[in-house]
């Protein structure tokens, strides 16, 4: 059987409104090291990657490797009906068609289970190599949503350029053209409002701004975000979910044919 | 001109 129990269940219902937008349905792989989801937009232009370790839940068991697959929709319904400070419990049997969801108030006063219909979805999985990128940027994260919202309002694509000078998003539409560069910046006291700029080479990437303003809406999960680049490959956002895991957005770029 | 590439085209099946 499956089991997993996390006291702060308001971390799930952000993860789960985090994603569901950009990927309808999706495989939870569980097994004895945690739980994991690999997932593409409909398009196939982005994949979401989210990985929770076994030893950031409360309590964690899994006797058989299953997948189980999810509609984000349905599981997004689910969780809405969970208190922000109840600690929630994911359960299954093996091989089962369902998933039951247990929430508990904090007072333990009041106790709700529900059970979501597991769904049968063949996932290709995508094999992502390890790598050394060319620019890391770890930056706040409300920083990131602003960038992506405002530039959004403007035009439909986005160059991202590291340099030593700092790193600039710049696009162009009908009402003309923007550009915003941070500089790295570890003034602020609060590490989590400090920028780092890691350059190894210089690098400049197009992407489109829709996918990078819908990552944003996980925001919530983490006060910094980290922009991993590398030319003619896939920008990495990546949020650490405090001490339980990550999730990290990969995003084809666009090509010059 | 720039095209919007698939995701698969830079991550092999794993």
């Amino acid at each position: 059987m499956f089991e997993a129990r996390i006291t702060q269940g308001s971390v799930l219902k952000k993860l789960v409104e985090a994603l569901k937008e950009l990927v309808t349905e999706g495989n939870f792989d569980v097994s004895n090291t945690g739980l994991s989801l690999q997932a593409m937009d409909s398009s196939h232009v982005c994949l979401v990657s989210l990985t929770l370790r076994e030893d950031g839940f409360d309590h964690f068991r899994c006797d058989r490797n299953m997948a189980m697959g999810i509609h984000f929709g349905n599981l997004s319904k689910i969780l809405k009906c969970a208190g922000n400070e109840d600690t929630i419990t994911l359960k299954a049997e093996d091989n089962a068609d369902q998933l039951t969801l247990m929430f508990e108030a904090p007072s333990q006063d009041r106790i709700s289970d529900f059970d979501l219909k597991l769904m049968s979805i063949e996932s290709e999985h995508l094999g992502i190599p390890d790598q050394d990128y060319s620019a890391e940027v770890k930056l706040p994260s409300s920083e990131y949503q602003r960038i992506v919202r405002d530039l959004t309002s403007i035009g439909d694509t986005v160059l991202i350029s590291a340099t030593k000078e700092g790193i600039k998003f710049s696009t162009s539409g009908d009402v003309g053209t923007a550009n915003i560069t941070l500089r790295h910046n570890t003034t602020p006291e609060k590490p989590e409002e400090q920028t780092f700029i890691d350059l190894k080479e210089p690098v400049a990437l197009t992407f489109a701004l829709r996918y990078l303003n819908n990552f944003s809406k996980a925001t919530p999960l983490a006060p910094q975000v980290k922009l991993s680049l590398t030319k003619d490959l896939p920008i990495v956002v990546e949020y650490q979910v405090g001490e339980l895991g990550s999730v990290r957005f990969y995003l084809a770029p666009k090509i010059d044919d | 001109k720039s095209t919007q590439r698939k995701i698969s085209a830079f991550f092999g099946n794993g």
